[in-house]
């Protein structure tokens, strides 16, 4: 099961430490550079598996601000290999709203497996994985003390076409 | 099957980029900074799936030299996402041998999800996904036009134990 495989890389290899030290720039970012409405790191899982480079292609309400300051680590010979996460301000009638969000990047490896005939999967069976993969995703988390409440998943219906605010709108509700 | 997932996600979230990359790197590096033995990303792949942060561990023969300019990308929300390769110099008898080298850093997610439990898989079945991760990885690289002869995996055995330059040899032979 490709997605089961794909949540606990996102964990291993990524939200494991990321998210702890994210806690510690969020706290020292809202001191000095203007406060963040939420600490967490909101994770967006399309259901299905279409990830924009930007978010703003998505929703023209939600704009890029600034990159926290990159965390580096050697890891697997890859000397200074670099992680970096980006504050975007939301804004909704006249409120703003500011948080550090991502895609979940493993979605980007399922939608184009999806489109490889040797890959073995196809788009019926693609909303399944995502699901899977949000899934397992959750129960991970929540059972990690390194990440418990350090991060969001917003789970973004599909059948929104024509919403132009649905975006921004998911993610302030949250 | 995790394997099988894990070695798309490499190939879909990294090298089907980062290959052609180098490539275009790698040209402009030997004519200034002095030349590369191989223009190949080496990606080392020890059956037990145990990644050392950094191969000097495993050898002392592999020293790293420096990181090629790094490839920034937007992709999934975060901007300027980052992907560095770092050069090493290995040492045999009198020779020289410098290139590019990393782990597959997919392995580190095999080798943790083998020691927890609600992963679903332990070491037993750790080293059948390993060669699995191989076997897929390399059909998946030699039917790509942009990775095609800009790689070398490298096999590593775990009965090499008691021999410090088991690395260095590894790498040069090939
Ligand atoms: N948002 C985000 N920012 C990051 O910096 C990052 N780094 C990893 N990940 C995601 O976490 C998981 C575990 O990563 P791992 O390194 O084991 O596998 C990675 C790794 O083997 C390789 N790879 C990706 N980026 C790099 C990189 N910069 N250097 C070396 N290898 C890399 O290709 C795999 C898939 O990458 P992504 O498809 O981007 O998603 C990964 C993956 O789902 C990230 N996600």
């Amino acid at each position: 099961n490709v997605a089961h495989g794909l949540a606990w890389s996102f964990y291993i290899g990524y939200l494991k430490f990321v998210l702890p030290d994210l806690h510690n720039k969020v706290s020292r970012y809202s001191s000095t550079r203007g406060n963040l409405s939420s600490p967490r790191l909101h994770i967006l899982l399309p259901l299905n598996a279409k990830v924009p480079a930007k978010p703003e292609e998505e929703d023209t309400n939600v704009v890029f601000h600034e990159n926290l300051p990159e965390l580096e680590r050697d890891t697997a010979g890859v000397r200074n290999r670099s992680y970096k996460n980006s504050v975007y301000k939301i804004t909704q009638n006249n409120e703003a709203f500011s948080c550090v969000l991502e895609y979940a990047t493993p979605l980007l490896t399922l939608y184009q497996m999806s489109h490889e005939s040797s890959a073995g999967f196809g788009e019926r069976e693609r909303k399944q994985q995502v699901l899977l993969f949000y899934r397992t995703l959750s129960q991970i988390l929540e059972n990690s003390l390194e990440c418990r409440n350090r991060y969001r998943l917003v789970l973004l219906n599909d059948e929104h076409t024509g919403d132009p605010h649905y975006l921004s709108r998911e993610i302030i509700q949250h």
